[in-house]
Formats: structure tokens, C-alpha cells, sequence
């Protein structure tokens, strides 16, 4: 939107009471979002002028801009707990207009107004120019602000047609932020970096990114685009690109076993204090191989730096990339170091590295790695269900992916028989699972994966009468592991339409027919608190009990008598004895200016009246005159 | 909840937000906007 509707770089929030608790968790991970692609960023309301309130309302909706009103709504309504909606609606919120509502939409869309559900034309409208500014941005197709092609129909056939056919079933996408979404967006508030963001690389340039060879070891890591065992072909683009295609590869056949061959990150400056390392790895040396995680920190005065072993990865498959994660917990200067190991057994290979991403975000929980995965797709063995996990609070959980629907695929999560059970609070309190297909794009700040999350309300039934995330022991079905060992699965929560097949084939979702679902189960029974009010005294509580102030007036008592204290903000108040009315130095400065010319008409009318009398009297009084004089005259003749 | 194999939060309808909108008999601006009283005149 043209004008000055945008809000400062870090955005202050509410998140009220009305809210879902899944739809609280849900609008945190949405900021995180934020945070990782744009230099937006969220901070709990501490009496700034303008804030951002996010309530449960009727749907999802939002302003558009900074309305500059004090406290802004956006609502966040049944339904609407998806991360994707609330990505959607802050855009609104930060300036965004609907993306086919570009002044130059016709280029690229055609909108079929006989399949428009009538009375709803309205919602096709275009802006001109002076309203939107497209900030030299290419029209999206793959905005997440942009209709999908049923928006508004009035039957089955679809109201918007892409002129390019091929983006028909690609508009409407509600999984994450496009790159054209975060260009327009860092342009729109001239970011120039991203909180959460650190590094990411995929070693298609030979200056590896800025990464060095240590001294300290026995052999270097080799810069290359395939090893004659394996692989043939880097992960970022999997060998798809003539001439690209590169990855690090530690020939661990060429050295003795316990000899190593250090990588080392450039230094990195983090802000956050706490970091998540994903990579690929591949293994075609021995199975006992390994690969050791460090960080090198530099604490002011130390230059040489100290080495630390974060992580041992062993057992590391052979003969295929596989995802791992790091967690990382550094508060100054550091390099990341990769650890080549040759361990003992017979290597005809060594260890390859490729698409490093480092970001000051939490790392998933756990990884489901599932491997020869399109054959899945629609058929009926397309009905999955995870290893068995467990959350950090040591509840026991399994994921199902039904791949089985003929159009889209549906996700589960359900609560399953585990060891601690007996230490667990039952029902399950609040704790929010968040699924996420992974979008394998090397880059992690142009990955759109999808996400789902729900969360354990302890307090939900089944029409049996017996608690949803009850203990599975007692409401579970009994179920089977492959190795035959029996368990028990608790009702799944989820949806039937996570993703659909199509959307599932697009982008890198499957990449070397392998996909991840990444899991994180949180304890999100923080969220649950309203703010814990100071408990009020005796004579509080008395007085004001039956005194209500409006606009969020807080009441107090002041000689014995319960007053109201109003909200103000920089250029608007609240006032009146229960803060009924409001004011703004807009409506002081409108007030003082119609007085001002109010009073100056006064004096205008008093002047003209009076200068009116005058002249009238004093024509009275030289016709009187005249009158004498003529009389005087008359007797002289 | 029906006692089945699993509970689906969207009830099996794969609802846009201006699906979810409609649905409420909400006939907001483009379906999720909500305008003040300036943006409401110009629009």
C-alpha cells in the first residue's frame, strides 16, 4: 500500500486471552518465520503507541498497514490456526494488498466474473498505481498472498485462469512466504539482514564459502562434483546441472584409521544464543567412520580460539545424502568445524558434505526420514506410520502419513504407549506438535515447507465420554511395530488435507525420492497464563469490583474513592470517569481551530453590526441636521 | 469427537481463509481486509 502505513522493524504484539492455544503457538512459529527471511521482528507490547492486537475473532482477517490507531486488531479465528494464514494476515497487516489486485494483474490472470458468487465482485478489484506499489517486483503467482483459482466461485469452475496454465494449481499456495513475497517485503522496509539468519551453503563456489582447512589434522577435505564411489552427484541440485554441482568430500580410504581432516566455518557473530546446524552427509567409507561436530569460540581476548566436540555422528548410513541436525548454544564469535574421522573396517570412500545451513532458531526434535517415497503417492500402501518418539517431556508419540487419497495427502499425530507413562501427567496438557514437509532447497531462506501443528487440550472428549489424549494405555488401540513388538496408539489429531499430491510433487519436497518430515513436540502450557494480575488488596478489591472502566481503564482507588486510569497513546487518550470517551491531539488541534474561526466569524459579525449602527446613527444625525438647516434657511430667505 | 482413528482438525474441507470468511457470513473487503472508515470510502 502507497503511503506511510509501515510499522517499525520490530512489531509490538498482544497475544490476547481469546486466543486458541494451538493458534498461540501456531502465530510464534509464524514469527520465527519472520525473523528467519526478513529483518521483521516481534516483541511483547510495553506501551508503545501503536501495537498489534492478535485476538480470536470471527475468521482470519487484518488491516491493511499501520492504521496508526493505537491498538490494531488482526484476528486469528477458529480455523485459521495455520501457519500460512498468519504469514498472510501480518502481511496485510505490514503493508501487503492481495497480490491479483495489482494494478497489472490482466497480464498474467484472467478473472471469469460470470463464475463469481454474486454480490462479490468487490473482491477482484485492481488498485491503481498510486494505491499499490509492486516495488519493481515481477506479478507472483506463488504468492502466499494470492487467491487461489476457487476464491469467490459460484459453482465448480475456477474464477481466476492463469495465462501461463501451468501456475492454475501453483496460485493460492498457503505454505510459506515466496521469494518474491520477502523481496517486495525486505524492499518495503529496506532490510538489509534477518535476525535468525547466519549462514547457508551449498558449495557451488570454489571459495567454499569462506570455509578453511585446519592444521591440526592429517588430511584436508577435497572440493569436488562426484567421488568414483559415491556420490555421483552433490545434493543441491543432484547432478540435474552440467558444470555445477559441487560438495566436500574427506577420502578417508587415502588415511589410517583415527586420522582426521578438519573443516572449518568462517567466524560467525551470534546474536541470539542459540543456533541450529543442518546438513547432508553421505558415507561411502567405512561404517565406522565418523563425523565429529565442534565449534571454535573466541572469547575476547583468546585468538587461537577454543575447540569444543558438540556431536559424534556415527552410524552414518552408507550410500545415500541423509538430513542432519546440530543444536548449538553460542553466545560469542565462533566458527562451526566438521570433523572427518576415519574409523576402523575397510573404506573405499570417505564422508561428503553439502547444503550447510545455520540459522539462531531451534532445531526440529526429530527427523522422519522416509526414502523411496513417490512409488507411495496414491497408492495403497500409502498409509505410513513414523518410528516411535519421544517429546522432551518424555511423552511417546508416532506420526501417520496417509499417502493413500487420491488427491491429497493427510498427517496425524497421535499419542502412543511409552516408557515413561507412568511419570506423565494424563490427560496429555498442552503440548503442540508441529509437522513440517520439508522443502529440500539448499538455501533454508527459500524453502517453503509446509506445517501443520496441533496441540494436546487435556480437556477434550470423544463421543465415548473418555479423554482424547488420555493415557494410551487405557484409551489407546492396541498396535504393532514392524519388529512385531505390540503397543498401544491413542486417537490421531491432524488433517486429511496436509498437502495435495500435485503440491507434494512441486518444488524439493522429494528430492532423490527421499522426504523428511520434520517433528517438534512443545510445552506450550506457558501460553495458557493470562498475566498474573498483582493480587488485590482488600480495599481494591471492594471499590473496584463494582467499577468498570472502559477502553481497557484500569481502576484504582485514590482517597478512598475507585477512579479510572485511561490508556493513552503518543497522539490519542482515553478520558471521561470510566474512560468512555477518546481524544486526540488530531481532535484538540480540529477543537482549537473551528473555536479559532468560530470566534474570529464572532468578531467578524460584532464588527460589521457595530460599524452598521454607527453609520446608521450617524446618518441620522446629519439628516437631522440638514433638516435644522433647512429650517434655519427658510426664516433667512 | 466422534471416536475414530483420527480427529481432523478440518474436518476433511481444505478451506482457503476467505472459504472460512464466507462460511462466517463475513463480507469483508477482498474477503480478509478489514478497512477503516478513510479506505472504506475510497474502496
Amino acid at each position: 500500500i502507497v503511503g506511510e502505513y509501515r510499522w517499525p522493524h520490530t512489531i509490538p504484539y498482544v497475544l490476547e486471552d481469546s486466543l486458541e492455544m494451538n493458534a498461540k503457538g501456531v502465530i510464534l512459529n509464524a514469527f520465527e518465520r519472520y525473523r528467519l527471511k526478513s529483518c521483521i521482528d516481534f516483541k511483547p507490547w510495553a506501551g508503545e503507541a501503536n501495537y498489534i492486537s492478535v485476538f480470536k475473532g470471527s475468521g482470519c482477517w487484518s488491516s491493511v498497514g499501520n492504521r496508526h490507531v493505537g491498538k490494531q486488531q488482526l484476528s486469528i479465528g477458529q480455523n485459521c490456526d495455520r501457519i500460512a494464514t498468519v504469514q498472510h494476515e501480518f502481511l496485510h497487516a505490514l503493508g501487503f494488498w492481495h497480490e491479483q489486485s495489482r494494478s497489472d494483474r490482466d497480464d498474467y490472470v484472467s478473472i471469469m466474473w460470470d463464475r463469481v458468487m454474486s454480490g462479490r465482485e468487490h473482491n477482484f478489484n485492481t488498485y491503481n498505481d498510486q494505491e499499490s506499489d509492486s516495488l519493481n517486483v515481477p506479478y507472483d503467482y506463488t504468492s502466499v498472498m494470492h487467491y487461489s483459482k476457487t476464491a469467490f466461485q459460484n459453482g465448480t469452475e475456477p474464477t481466476i485462469v492463469t495465462r501461463i496454465s501451468d501456475f492454475m494449481d501453483v496460485i493460492g499456495q498457503r505454505m510459506d512466504f515466496s521469494d518474491s513475497d520477502l523481496l517486495k517485503l525486505n524492499r518495503l522496509y529496506n532490510c538489509t539482514t534477518s535476525l535468525s539468519f547466519m549462514d547457508s551453503c551449498s558449495f557451488e563456489l570454489e571459495n567454499v564459502c569462506g570455509m578453511i582447512q585446519s592444521s591440526d589434522d592429517n588430511a584436508d577435505w577435497q572440493w569436488v562434483s562426484q567421488v568414483p564411489r559415491g556420490p555421483e552427484s552433490d545434493h543441491s541440485s543432484m547432478g540435474q546441472c552440467k558444470g555445477s554441482g559441487f560438495f566436500m568430500h574427506f577420502n578417508s580410504s587415502s588415511v589410517s584409521v583415527g586420522a582426521t581432516a578438519l573443516l572449518e566455518s568462517r567466524t560467525l557473530y551470534p546474536k541470539r544464543g542459540f543456533q541450529c546446524l543442518q546438513f547432508y552427509l553421505y558415507n561411502t567409507g567405512s561404517e565406522n567412520d565418523q563425523l565429529n561436530i565442534y565449534t571454535r569460540e573466541y572469547p575476547a581476548d583468546n585468538v587461537v580460539g577454543t575447540l569444543t566436540l558438540v556431536e559424534e555422528i556415527k552410524e552414518i548410513p552408507i550410500g545415500s545424502w541423509q538430513l542432519y541436525h546440530v543444536t548449538l548454544k553460542m553466545t560469542k564469535k565462533f566458527r562451526v568445524v566438521f570433523g572427518g574421522v576415519r574409523g576402523a573396517g575397510a573404506s573405499l570412500g570417505g564422508l561428503s558434505i553439502d547444503d550447510i545451513n545455520l540459522s539462531e532458531t531451534q532445531c526440529p526434535h526429530h527427523i522422519w526420514h522416509i526414502t523411496n517415497f513417490t512409488q507411495l503417492i496414491g497408492s495403497p500402501s500409502g498409509t505410513l506410520y513414523s518410528p516411535p518418539f519421544y517429546s522432551p517431556k518424555g511423552y511417546a508419540f508416532q506420526i501417520h502419513l496417509n499417502l493413500s487419497h487420491s488427491t491429497n495427502a493427510g498427517i496425524y499425530f497421535h499419542l502412543i504407549s511409552g516408557a515413561n507413562d507412568d511419570q506423565l501427567q494424563w490427560p496429555c496438557p498442552w503440548q503442540q506438535a508441529t509437522m513440517t514437509l520439508l522443502d529440500q532447497n539448499p538455501d533454508i531462506r527459500q524453502r517453503m515447507s509446509n506445517q501443520r501443528s496441533v496441540t494436546t487440550d487435556p480437556l477434550m472428549t470423544t463421543d465415548n465420554g473418555s479423554y482424547l489424549w488420555d493415557r494410551p494405555s487405557k484409551v489407546g488401540e492396541v498396535a504393532f511395530f514392524p519388529n512385531g513388538t505390540q503397543f498401544r496408539r491413542g486417537q490421531g489429531s491432524g488433517t486429511s488435507v496436509f498437502i495435495t499430491h500435485k503440491r507434494l510433487k512441486s518444488r524439493d519436497f522429494i528430492k532423490g525420492d527421499d522426504v523428511y518430515i520434520l517433528l517438534t513436540v512443545e510445552d506450550i502450557s506457558h501460553l495458557n497464563s493470562t498475566p498474573v494480575q498483582p493480587t488485590p488488596t482488600s480495599t481494591v478489591k471492594d471499590l473496584c469490583t463494582n467499577f468498570t472502566c472502559e477502553n481497557d481503564g484500569i481502576c484504582i482507588v485514590q482517597n478512598g474513592k475507585a477512579e479510572c486510569r485511561c490508556q493513552s497513546g503518543e497522539d490519542w487518550w482515553y478520558m471521561g470517569e470510566r474512560c468512555e470517551k477518546r481524544g486526540s491531539t488530531r481532535d484538540t488541534i480540529v477543537i482549537a481551530a473551528s473555536s479559532t474561526v468560530a470566534m474570529f466569524a464572532l468578531m467578524l459579525i460584532v464588527t460589521l453590526i457595530s460599524v452598521y449602527c454607527t453609520r446608521k446613527k450617524y446618518r441620522r444625525r446629519i439628516s437631522s441636521n440638514t433638516a435644522a438647516m433647512t429650517l434655519e434657511n427658510q426664516h433667512a430667505f | 469427537l466422534p471416536t475414530q482413528e483420527n480427529f481432523d482438525v478440518d474436518g476433511g474441507l481444505d478451506q482457503d481463509i476467505f472459504d472460512i470468511n464466507e462460511d462466517l457470513g463475513l463480507d469483508l473487503f477482498e474477503g480478509d481486509i478489514r478497512l477503516d472508515g478513510a479506505q472504506d470510502r475510497n474502496s
